[in-house]
């Protein structure tokens, strides 16, 4: 009894039932370990262009509501992480990958700080400090922790948002045998600050404008409210054999390029379409 | 050629690198809201077009929902009884995906061009999500079923009483209350 096991025939996820959090992934093969948090990092001086943290993470570490739906289509997990944050862990008979639709804010400004809202994903994998992001949805440039590719970059000011990188469709890290790929809905900012980790911005509210151009604080509301941000991952977890970002960058363009849809009232007379 | 040109252009606006990131001001972003929303619906009346010659419906409304992506439809929201939904491929090559649409909590049954009928699920729409003040809480339910798509293909939805129908239901489970 302590976890839930949410499976069709091609992805098996273990949830822990005392934290609410996912707990394992196995597909295509590959079983690891990985567990998801939510948190957020404070700041006085972020702002549109900028991210500057004025310390680590606070996670959010309460135990997470969870329900699960179970159908013969599409499996669910419905968690409620806290007054801001909640999120669909979703499966489909027959996809190798798991959807994942966090919804956050209105992020709370009461104590007069910005935020930057972040998921994180850890698993075992011994990724080395090692990650990829892609360059604008076609190749994949390889990123070392703390490190630039040209000149010897000291990041000791800002060591985690000197860390993030932009990630326009996907990020991924892996080591000999198995390979995690988060893809993305939207461009955001995405980083490993640890080995096997995967860590991506989702929202952001802050409060100060540093004078760099924009001219206003990034403050959005709506209705007298900070925004209600909605949008979707999906985790890949596969085999660390080479040809495998084929299937990749297949699922990128449907992800990218989904059906369009239109509706038509039939009145109840049977339409067959040519 | 009118509508097209429109939209091209409001996506060459829509590449700079302010629109791109969000940097840019609030009232600018309104803007840009406004004339991507105006580009849309032109087209929209291109694709409209375009499907009524391509379909056998030349009197088809084939409306857009632009809130899909928050569970929201105002053509089906009222209950989505004799619906005819069209899908339009956009890839250049057959696509297998799962299609959801926004309705009421009621049994349907969805048909394929032959008349077949296809599996499908009505899913809750997390309570989060309905909780919104602002939110139409109408459709507390999503229609779920799996499409495959060359260029064109459309699904008949029809409200159905619940002995008619044979999907498959959904199981609710609270592992903790369970335990």
């Amino acid at each position: 009894n302590s976890e839930t096991v949410v499976e069709n025939s091609v992805v098996k996820l273990v949830m822990d039932n005392h934290t609410g959090r996912l707990k394992s992934v196995e597909m295509n093969g590959v079983s690891e370990k990985i567990v998801q948090n939510f948190g957020v990092y404070k700041s006085h001086t972020s702002c549109a262009y900028t991210f500057r943290q004025d310390g680590d993470i606070e996670l959010f570490e309460n135990d997470f509501e969870f329900t699960v739906y179970e159908g013969s289509l599409v499996k669910e997990v419905h968690q409620h992480v806290n007054d801001w944050i909640s999120q669909v862990i979703r499966i489909y008979e027959g996809v190798s990958r798991v959807e994942l639709e966090w919804m956050v804010g209105p992020i709370p400004i009461d104590d007069k700080l910005g935020s930057e809202f972040v998921t994180n994903f850890k698993s075992e994998i011994s990724s080395n400090g090692v990650f990829y992001t892609d360059s604008n949805g076609r190749e994949l440039m390889k990123r070392v922790k703390d490190k630039r590719e040209d000149f010897v970059s000291d990041l000791s000011r800002q060591p985690v948002s000197g860390n993030f990188y932009p990630v326009t469709s996907r990020i991924a890290l892996q080591d000999d045998t198995k390979r995690l790929v988060l893809l993305n809905d939207r461009s955001q900012g995405g980083a490993s600050l640890e080995d096997g980790a995967l860590e991506m911005l989702i929202h952001r509210r802050h409060l100060f404008n540093d004078g760099g151009g924009v001219g206003e604080a990034l403050n959005e509301t709506q209705y007298g409210k900070g925004l209600i941000a909605r949008g979707k991952l999906y985790l890949i977890l596969d085999s660390a054999t080479d040809g495998d970002t084929v299937t990749e960058r297949k699922t990128e363009k449907e992800l990218f390029l989904p059906f369009w849809k239109f509706f038509s009232k039939t009145g109840g007379v049977e339409i067959t379409p040519s | 050629k009118i509508d097209l040109d429109y939209l091209r252009q409001v996506m060459g606006v829509m590449q700079h690198h302010d629109a791109i990131t969000g940097t840019e001001k609030q009232a600018v972003s309104d803007d840009y809201d406004r004339m991507m929303y105006e580009a849309i619906v032109g087209a929209s009346n291109n694709a409209r077009d375009a499907l009524r010659l391509l379909t056998n419906m030349p009197y088809g409304e084939f409306e857009s929902c632009l809130r899909l992506n928050i569970s929201e439809c105002a053509f089906t929201k009222d209950g989505a009884d004799n619906v005819l939904v069209t899908l339009y491929n956009p890839l250049a090559h057959s696509s297998t995906q799962y299609v959801r649409i926004p309705v009421k909590e009621e049994n349907y049954q969805v048909t394929d061009e032959k008349g077949r009928t296809v599996p499908s699920e009505v899913v809750p729409v997390p309570w989060q999500v309905l909780a919104l003040e602002y939110r139409s809480n109408d459709t507390q339910h999503e229609l779920v079923f799996k499409a495959t798509v060359n260029k064109v293909s459309s699904y008949s939805i029809k409200k159905v009483e619940s002995s008619e129908v044979k999907h498959s239901s959904i199981k609710k489970i609270n592992p903790r209350e369970d335990n």
